[in-house]
């Protein structure tokens, strides 16, 4: 007798918790600690001030012997937006809620990461979770836990406190089974691509030992912000035209067309419903089911739409990502150090932007590095996992022939991608790999060779220099 | 100025629908069928019948040249259990709901793919489902719709007729966008597989072009079914055991303990909660938070627990295997072809079997087949995409050694591989691959291992036999 039920998003993550990166402590650990951060970097940028983020890691139950689970208290704390008070209990106790389902560039996007990661923390301590923030008035504590079964906040206490100093920011603080030791080179890892793509932003991290790491900031340029924008005709489907159509005020299809969409003028607008076979005087409140998909179709097919708007995305830029890498890399003049931004492209009507940056050199070697080290990056978010799976590591090892540009398998090269758009073709919600959109694919394909070009240059002159030091 | 909004499971799997395996149309199409099949097949065998399904894709528009999206009707009919009328709407409307959330083997598991193909066929063709299904009374015949914005079916029509025949089943009926030339191969290749693997199933594919595929039954003999049981101690979390100590009606800590688990008995009971400290005789509501992770702590530690009940799974059986593989692929008794079925085994509490199968020899070389072809299969659901990304194939290419055992690079050989378990480690909800666990990749590894050393006595006969015939 089968017996049937529901579940609530929150009840799913958390019988799901390996989906969204949460499958063991020391992935958890690592997970717990991007999930924060992310949110963190997306609240500075979205004040345009330059980060100040500060995360610290502290052991609080030693483990017994070998088996015992490590408990540890995770604290971050920055210098964004902030949240308004009524809404922090919901920003964290509930999944599928937040301020990142707008078409605007942003880490964050599905809604679940904060708050799956309180959830692991409640599910392997019992221990709620402190909030601290304010948008620059009175400064806002909750201690709260989250009710798994109904996907819902639960405040255990709220004190308000005055703000003297006009703090503005968001420290979160909560305890999770952990492995550090497991963990720690990813983490290491993560803060300093990090501080690669972000060479604006201040991070301090104290480890579990005690260890202090500092990713001081080399400029306080930052890439102008994104701006949200309206929707593109071109990727627009049934349900979200349906949706627009009975919210509309418009007074009719022409209107509407250049009312809900991004960069449809009169013209355009009188054309287009023309081939959709729609009159342009249509009351929005008169379209049937069928014209809905006629319209979607002829979305799809029309060629003579504006390009997507690329003002939704915020890429790092050509200099700072050259300034990050060289940081971070501990590059010298004499390397190989080109950063290239493409033109802005779009795949199913979404905007999106491949920059890439290679380096090479005596630096590299001495480091240690050997042939490709590949450095990922979404939407400015490091992505550590699953690199064998990922659209960035397929463009780099089968679609680029290498010994053409005088690589060799030993030769010692960084190559770091980063793609942003408004929505990133991640395959899984654990944001660690890409699926092969063969836009996106093209785009990285083409970054990289263009770097190539100017690294083959660089080592034919290399061995040039070296053959004519050798007479 | 953030804007802060909650979204549904639904709405949240339609933004993000290539998660869930519908990123194009032809994707969507193997995506539809897949999810569709999985249902039918779970419910055939609840029912303990030999599976009769029927599917059928027509195409609806043609598509006007190369442009035009290509729209199919879909249906699929199964002799399965049915489904109660009331919950009809709710099982296709609502994501996250379901029968399968319970602790026993089953192809779906997060309650989400029937629902999420009927939502891909309502955001590209604006077209209801149709949904007719009984449980042996009458037949109950449903044409519904979802609201994506709310997670809830929206009834169009609901009729109720005569059952004279006595019918059980299900049929679902959907358009949906797709492109079949570029899903054909991938579609009959599932198919192919799925009768690998269920052996007794007899399926009947009419494709748009109005070709007959049929994959007749080998067998009625069906696996014994499995059973739902009570969960492990070891697998317990603070969630769980907390949501178990607030329903239970057990007086004290060791009733509780012999109630609530699996496989623990008087004796075990008191022992371990001597082991964490509590007194048997505690009443479960005198249980503060601090002692809910003592106990979650001790539990994990603790070493004289049974070993987990594998009633729960319904592996496919050494016979069925070698019978399904040995149709599917044309073998004859020259061939070698081996199954095996490992030992019951644990993850993180959950019991899984690994089964594996290896076949090789001249009908394999006839058609055409060249170096190691895998087959992967989870709760019997075959596995065609991101082979790579699986630990499964980790496992085949990475931990074995084929020379060793004659096998080379070119040598005709085909590597099936199932994993059974109440929870298999999918890494994405689009079951496609399966995360590294330690434990499933060391039975994987174990199982070819042995298989591959029968794989070598017959290769080693068959170069002897070679040599003697050409003297
Ligand atoms: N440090 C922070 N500062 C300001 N706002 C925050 C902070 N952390 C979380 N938030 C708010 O809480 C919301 C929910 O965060 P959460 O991480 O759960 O989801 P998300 O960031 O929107 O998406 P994703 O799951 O992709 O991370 C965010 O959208 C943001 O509005
Ligand atoms: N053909 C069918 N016969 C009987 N019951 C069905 C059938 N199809 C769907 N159901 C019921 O509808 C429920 C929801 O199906 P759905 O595919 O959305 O989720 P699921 O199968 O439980 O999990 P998953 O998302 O992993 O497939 C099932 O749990 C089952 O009870
Ligand atoms: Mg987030
Ligand atoms: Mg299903």
């Amino acid at each position: 007798e089968a017996s049937y039920q529901s579940i609530s998003p929150s009840d799913f993550f958390y019988r799901n918790r390996e989906i969204a990166g949460f499958s063991n402590p020391s992935r958890a650990l690592y997970s717990a600690v991007r999930e924060l951060l992310e949110n963190s970097l997306d609240a500075c940028e979205a004040r345009r001030v330059p980060p100040d983020i500060y995360l610290r890691i502290r052991e609080v139950l030693p483990s017994k012997g070998e088996e015992g689970p490590e408990v540890y208290s995770l604290r971050i704390e920055d210098n964004g937006t902030g949240i308004p008070d009524e809404y922090i209990p919901l920003c964290f106790g509930k999944v599928f809620y937040g301020s990142k389902y707008i078409l605007r560039q942003s880490r964050g996007t599905f809604g679940l990461g904060g708050t799956i990661t309180i959830l692991y923390g409640q599910i392997t301590t019992h221990k709620p979770v402190r909030v601290a923030s304010s948008i620059g008035k009175e400064i806002h504590e909750y201690e709260m836990m989250i009710d798994i079964e109904h996907n819902e906040p639960i405040v255990l206490r709220h004190e308000v406190h005055e703000n003297k100093k006009g703090w503005r920011g968001t420290i979160v603080e909560l305890q999770l089974e952990g492995d550090y030791s497991r963990s720690m080179n990813k983490i290491y890892e993560y803060l300093k691509q990090t501080a690669m793509v972000c060479p604006y932003a201040d991070i301090t991290f104290v480890d579990p030992k005690g260890r202090l790491y500092r990713f001081e900031r080399a400029t306080d340029q930052m890439p102008p912000p994104p701006r949200a924008v309206k929707p593109h005709p071109k990727g627009v489907d049934v349900e979200t035209l349906r949706r627009m159509v009975a919210s509309t005020r418009a007074r009719n299809m022409k209107a509407f067309m250049m009312e809900h969409f991004q960069g449809v003028g009169e013209v355009t607008a009188e054309r287009f419903l023309n081939t959709a076979s729609i009159d342009p005087r249509t009351p929005p409140g008169e379209l049937g089911p069928e014209d809905i998909v006629k319209l979607v179709r002829a979305a799809n097919d029309f060629e003579e739409f504006n390009r997507p708007d690329p003002s939704c995305l915020s890429p790092i830029g050509e200099e700072l990502l050259g300034m990050g890498i060289k940081k971070e890399l501990n590059l010298t003049d004499a390397d190989f150090l080109m950063a290239v931004q493409r033109r802005p492209s779009t795949y199913l009507g979404f905007p999106f932007i491949v920059e890439a940056a290679m380096a090479h050199g005596r630096s590299l070697a001495r480091q240690g590095f050997s042939g490709i080290t590949l450095y990922r990056f979404a939407n400015k978010i490091p992505l550590l996992f699953d690199e064998s799976s990922c659209v960035i590591w397929k463009a780099v090892n089968r679609n680029i022939n290498w010994s053409t540009y005088l690589v060799s398998p030993d030769t010692p090269l960084v190559v770091a991608v980063h793609v942003c758009s408004t929505k990133i073709p991640y395959k899984s919600v654990g944001k660690e790999f890409l699926a092969d959109q063969p836009e996106v694919e093209r785009e990285i394909t083409n970054a990289i060779r263009q770097l190539a070009r100017h690294l083959r240059l660089y080592i034919s002159r290399s061995i040039r220099m070296a053959r004519e030091r050798r007479r």
